[in-house]
């Protein structure tokens, strides 16, 4: 069964895009099929995973208030041949307006991954969806359309203030419109071990959710921000450092995951 | 006359909360009367400037949505005689569905801060509205409330990638329902003297605004991600410290910058 992962936190800047495109690179370099989403309309994963998406190139805005098919829009990534994307341009940004009247416009993105799941062969393992940093239609979108969800929560003060809110929201969109959506797991990322203030954030995480948090912590590392301005991610542009290696310990773990939710 | 100043940029975690708080305790230190209006549902300026915003507080949202005058929901911060905040609670992540039917939707903050200013003695000298990580009506509303706009630039590969973007949408807003908004000033914000990136990004921002972009840039300084945890700003909780200092200096340069705009 394909699992449908979406990366959400309404905070900004915790790593959601960082996390989604080099945890989906890492599972491609074992033998996994992995579709990355881009629902941000900066586009920012798109070009991590060094696809077209400039203004007019068709992406998940045309699916979610045009109705296409998914199938044809996904591009094949440069970094591998097991990774792919549905990239976001511009114009995503008017996506939110657009779909206001549509008719059940918070499934939309489920049904045309329900169709494309469907209709790919050889199947599709896993599905990262990049959410941008906010609670309306297209995170919403995202919550909907996923079988569980990922958070990441940065090693400082304001991140963890907004894990109540978060928490709450999800417990919403799971009551109203998607029943088996769970919190699969969280990763700590930008963990600085010269801080305290990196340290008490991350234990008290650990703290109030020992199962959910995955053993692997992401530190800073300034590779893992250089990685983008090349159009790839970390695992490709430095696999050794230390965030990459981070990163593939979290995909492992999020895979093994998988076998017991 | 009143200096009405948004700090926005749709790109999440570059530093907006940090500066829009930092630098309105600067300048209350000074003894310029401020007023700090956080529109960002997290609350997060209301945390750092250490007023009451818990679930049930009137903000904000009872502005956008009910109406309300800000004069009688204005709280003093603790932080200095001169700095007052417009809390925001959770109550206002809901605020962008319940105006969307309203009349002239864009323009309620506008008006309701036309009637404060005029109303309240002594004279504000600056208003700060502190924008949530996207360009939704409530980033709408605090641009057409403005008389200004403060653009802080993480010295980040994906931030800069955003300008484009952000200048298109404050030109739009602009051109539609605020004529005299422009782009005053663009701060650097969390510059890393020891990595290349930082330098290259802030090199590249100076070459495209060289009159915008404020001399000040502000180091990546734990300090400054250590104060909202004592729900203070960094002026307040450690002064000397190389961030603190470098928004000491940047709100003085913004305060000269008005003598010409
Ligand atoms: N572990 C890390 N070490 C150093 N830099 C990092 C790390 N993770 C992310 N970054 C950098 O920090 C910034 C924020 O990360 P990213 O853009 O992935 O967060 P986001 O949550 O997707 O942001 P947004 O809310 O805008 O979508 C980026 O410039 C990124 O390159
Ligand atoms: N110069 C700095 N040095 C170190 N940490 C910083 C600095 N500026 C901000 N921070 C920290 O980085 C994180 C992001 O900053 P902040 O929350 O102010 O950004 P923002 O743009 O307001 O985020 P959002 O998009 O979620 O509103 C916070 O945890 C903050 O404490
Ligand atoms: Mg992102
Ligand atoms: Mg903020």
């Amino acid at each position: 069964k394909t699992r449908i992962i979406t990366v959400s936190n309404q905070k900004g800047g915790v790593g959601k895009t960082t996390t989604a495109v080099n945890i989906a690179a890492a599972l491609a370099t074992k033998g996994l099929r992995v579709l990355v989403i881009d629902l941000d309309p900066q586009g920012n994963a798109s070009t991590a995973l060094g696809v077209e998406h400039h203004n007019g190139v068709p992406g998940s805005y045309e699916v979610l208030v045009d109705g296409s098919a998914v199938g044809p829009l996904v591009q094949q990534s440069p970094e591998h041949k097991n990774l792919f994307c549905l990239p976001a341009s511009i114009n995503l940004a008017g996506a939110e307006i657009d779909m206001v009247s549509a008719s059940e416009r918070e499934k939309v993105l489920a049904s045309a991954l329900a169709t494309y799941v469907d209709q790919t062969a050889p199947r599709i393992d896993f599905i990262f969806i990049d959410s941008p940093p906010s609670l309306g239609l297209l995170t919403v979108n995202a919550l909907v359309a996923a079988t569980e969800v990922l958070v990441p929560i940065q090693c400082e003060y304001y991140a963890l203030e907004g894990v109540t809110q978060l928490i709450a929201n999800i417990e919403r969109v799971k009551k109203a419109l998607n029943p088996s959506l769970d919190i699969s797991s969280i990763l700590l990322t930008m963990f600085d071990n010269r801080t305290n203030l990196s340290t008490d954030v991350a234990n008290e995480v650990r703290k109030y959710f020992p199962e959910k948090t995955l053993a692997a912590t992401i530190p800073r590392s300034v590779r893992l921000s250089e990685a983008p301005s090349y159009g790839q991610t970390a695992i490709t542009f430095d696999p050794k450092n230390s965030g990459s290696l981070a990163y593939q310990e979290a995909a492992i773990e999020l895979a093994q995951r998988g076998d017991h939710v």
